[in-house]
């Protein structure tokens, strides 16, 4: 999923 | 994981734990906003909703939930805790914080990656956690006597969001197709708010004198 990588930070 | 993201989350982590030693130990909360507490507990959960759904690390799994645990518990012991509460410095602490969360949420609604539940409360908590250090520099605009604990506490947190900075152009650098606008603009004026703080606590450190804002 390419829009989920930020969402590996807090 | 880069080396700046690494230290902007200890920072974070620091900056909490320096609250809750303050809140804790010393049972005062003095110099501390409740507004801004409440709004990061807000951001908390709101850009957290994906927990229990998208399991990402065991590291982020636990840095979440220590994040929301202490967020919810320094609301808690400022509100609840008989000793705590007395150091509250109520009449200082009058930013109306509650006017921020509606345009956030709007702006969310409007500007955002994706128009989903989630996406939308993702895009919302980090709109408000930009501007949700205001109340707490209201409050040390107004505090004469700015303790060291509290200094420190402000600082770690504007250290966290400019190591955050330094880690996006990093990623930006070696990672593909790695563009996120709405987290970096955020990013930025979250950061920017810290300047002027910056400013003065370099300088009361440079002169060994103690910190004060200018009101």
């Amino acid at each position: 999923d390419d829009d989920q990588h930020v969402k590996d930070e807090l | 994981m880069n080396i700046f993201r690494l230290a902007g989350d200890m920072t974070h982590l620091a900056s909490v734990l320096v609250l809750l030693l303050k809140i804790h130990t010393i049972k005062s909360c003095a110099g501390i906003s409740l507004k801004t507490q409440e709004l990061f507990a807000i951001v908390f959960a709101s850009r957290y909703l994906d927990i229990f759904t998208d399991f990402i690390s065991l590291y982020n799994t636990l840095m979440k939930l220590i994040f929301l645990g202490s967020s919810f518990s320094i609301v808690w012991y400022i509100r609840r805790h008989k000793l705590v509460r007395r150091s509250y410095d109520k009449d200082q602490d009058t930013f109306r914080h509650y006017f921020l969360l509606l345009p956030c949420f709007i702006l969310a609604l409007l500007i955002n990656e994706k128009f989903t539940f989630k996406e939308v409360m993702w895009t919302f908590s980090l709109y408000l956690e930009a501007v949700a250090i205001l109340p707490q520099l209201v409050l040390l605009q107004r505090t004469k006597n700015i303790d060291n604990l509290t200094g420190q506490y402000v600082f770690l947190l504007g250290a966290y969001r400019g190591l955050y900075i330094l880690n996006w152009i990093y990623r930006y650098f070696t990672e593909p197709h790695y563009v996120h606008w709405i987290p970096w603009i955020s990013g930025l004026v979250q950061t920017l708010l810290y300047a002027d703080f910056f400013y003065y606590y370099f300088e009361s450190w440079k002169n060994n004198k103690k910190l004060q804002l200018p009101a």
